[in-house]
């Protein structure tokens, strides 16, 4: 089973070694909890729903 | 019908296949003989007593006399097949074909029984028939229609007629054809070709360590004009010829059984039929499996969470063992995970080759459906909890029972423990106050990409994948075209939880119903196979204000097909919540 999240063009900045392992092919192994990366801008809630 | 007959004239009609399955395997002989480049003639004594041979029997019809909807089963040794249900009639049409291994000392005598099936009788036998197979084929040689009286079970009186045709396929063409259809599995690119390499994962899924350590002989002896890469049918002739001299499978690439290496043809049409066997390259498939035909099956090979049920299909079976690398985050250092290349090779045959995604057909998927959903049943059974001791005997290394929650007496079933959750502060949230930072929803071997761009050229080789694609009909895909995406991929031995990444509300939850193909990245990186687009997944949209709207898609796989979401709509959630989980099923 698999988990896929999508984020909003330059949402996020995703973490540098996560990004840089996936540009190789290769998969990292992580927990739940550690950091995927940085909001990039603010977003207004009220937009939102 | 074809039963009844004397012993007398039974084994007469045997001794007439014989006579002409050794007329073909002269054939071979002479056909071998004379493509020998080498001059070599094969000298290769047949016994007739050796007999072997693989019987297509075709279910056409039956002549009822009452309209219902029928359905048919063929029981043939261990094994139980049946048709599809047909229509309202009193003339069903089937047409179902279904592959049977007919050997020395083996079953011969086959049972058709034909069921009425409706809402209120629900899979009543109304008629069955006997034929011995072995009479059949020698009887009506060139596959006729034959009809056979139906007989009442209870009564034995004639209740109806079936109609079935059946023939012995050439030998020699079985194996023309086994030798290209095992050869092309390697044949990565499909440019007709092997190159060295491709060459040398079959001879390591053949587990012969001989011709593992002769591979690069081999190699040359069929490269005949020495530019580094050879031919399928080259090949299919140098392994055939190999085949003569030295045995080179030991085992069955497909269900890693031990092949008898003294009977040849017996272990090819083995193979032959374990390759056809849940492909849904039959018209007429298992309705009835028993778990020793799925456990034999390509469907079951299909998942690296086969072994969670059969231990005995082993990941540390030493030389035939492949690696999946990852990288441990936390001690930055690549880690090899263990998967059997028989799984690896199975998986390559099927979502990597066109070919292999052709023979996937309805019925297979149904097939994944069904097995996974048996799984399910079983795994929350309280016989499964049984199974826990080996699973974590199995994984060690990888699973900390001093992190899980309850202890291990608490889970009655297999599927409790499956889903098991953690102590509270197992999992330490990343900068838990700033809702600016995403964290990682599961534990898991983990894919990030900036760009949808960079997903596909780096991982998600599926010519179909799309954003659109992924979140189905039912969500506006807009905010998410051109978007950043990350893939979370949960192995069997992992904490199966997932948990929200970012702090928002939830927007709206969407199941999108489909298969259930593995995830593993074999089929991920196959280009005709696209699992994130086709598989049964739910989408939840979580709506934040620090990284707008976040998709959500958990994504179920084989065996592991249920997903459940444990929040609502409209629940605020925050980042490290969990979320939900996977369980076996469907």
């Amino acid at each position: 089973s698999t988990v896929i999240c999508v984020f909003e063009k330059d949402a996020i900045g995703i973490d540098n070694d996560l990004l840089v392992n996936s540009g190789r092919s290769l998969e990292t192994l992580v927990s739940v909890g550690m950091q995927l990366g940085v909001s990039t801008r603010t977003f207004a809630r009220s937009t939102l729903i | 019908m074809g039963n009844g007959n004397s012993r007398e004239a039974k084994e007469s009609r045997r001794s007439r296949l014989r006579h002409k399955l050794q007329k073909f395997r002269i054939h071979r002989r002479h056909l071998r003989s004379s493509r020998n480049s080498a001059g070599m003639v094969i000298q290769r004594t047949v016994s007739a007593e050796d007999f072997s041979g693989i019987a297509l029997l075709t279910l056409i019809g039956a002549e009822m006399k009452f309209k219902d909807k029928w359905l048919a089963c063929v029981s043939f040794g261990e094994q139980t097949f049946r048709t599809e249900i047909s229509d309202t009639t009193q003339k069903p049409i089937w047409n179902s074909e279904k592959k049977l291994l007919l050997e020395k000392n083996g079953p011969s005598l086959a049972r058709v029984s034909v069921f009425e099936t409706n809402r209120v009788a629900r899979n009543k036998i109304i008629g069955y028939c006997e034929l011995d197979i072995f009479d059949f084929v020698v009887q009506e040689p060139e596959s006729t229609c034959k009809s056979f009286n139906l007989l009442d079970p209870t009564s034995s009186n004639v209740v109806g007629s079936i109609f079935l045709s059946c023939a012995i396929e050439d030998p020699v063409e079985t194996e023309r054809r086994f030798a290209k259809r095992i050869l092309s599995i390697v044949d990565y690119n499909e440019d007709g070709q092997l190159s060295f390499s491709e060459f040398s994962d079959l001879i390591k899924a053949f587990g012969n360590l001989v011709a593992a350590n002769k591979k690069e002989e081999l190699f040359k002896a069929a490269d005949l004009n020495g530019d580094g890469v050879v031919t399928i049918d080259e090949l299919a002739a140098l392994l055939a010829l190999q085949q003569e001299q030295e045995p080179i499978i030991n085992n069955c690439p497909v269900c890693g059984e031990a092949l008898q290496v003294s009977d040849k043809l017996n272990a090819m049409i083995h193979m032959t039929l374990c390759f056809d066997e849940g492909t849904g390259n039959q018209v007429m498939t298992g309705g009835f499996l028993t778990d020793r035909q799925a456990s034999y099956g390509w469907m079951f090979k299909l998942s690296e969470w086969t072994h969670l049920s059969t231990y005995d299909v082993g990941l540390n079976t030493g030389s035939s063992a492949s690696y999946i690398v990852v990288i441990d985050r936390k001690s930055k250092r690549l880690v090899e995970e263990l998967i059997d290349s028989k799984i690896v090779l199975s998986m390559r045959a099927i979502y990597q080759s066109k070919i292999g995604l052709r023979l996937m057909d309805q019925g297979a998927k149904e097939i994944l459906q069904r097995l996974s959903e048996k799984q399910g049943k079983k795994m929350s059974s309280v016989e499964s909890a049984q199974k826990i001791p080996r699973f974590l005997e199995f994984f060690k290394d990888q699973i900390n029972m001093a992190e899980v929650k309850y202890p291990l007496q608490h889970f009655k079933t297999f599927n409790e423990f499956f889903i098991r959750e953690l102590k509270p502060g197992a999992r330490p949230i990343a900068c838990m106050n700033r809702n600016d930072v995403a964290v990682c929803a599961a534990d898991c071997r983990l894919m990030a990409f900036q760009s949808v761009e960079d997903s596909t050229r780096f991982w998600i080789k599926g010519k179909k994948f799309s954003i659109r694609g992924l979140l189905g009909k039912n969500v506006n895909p807009n905010a998410f075209l051109d978007g950043s995406l990350v893939i979370f991929r949960l192995a069997p031995q992992d904490y199966h939880r997932f948990h929200v990444p970012v702090s928002g509300v939830i927007e709206q939850f969407v199941d999108v119903s489909g298969s259930l193909y593995t995830v593993n990245p074999i089929a991920v990186n196959s280009k005709y196979c696209n699992v994130f687009t086709e598989n049964k997944r739910t989408v939840a949209i979580i709506s934040t204000a620090e990284f707008g709207k976040v998709a959500f898609v958990a994504i179920g796989a084989t065996m592991v097909g249920s997903i459940n979401f444990v929040r609502k709509e409209g629940e605020h959630v925050k980042k490290g919540d969990e979320l939900g989980y996977f369980s076996f099923g469907g």
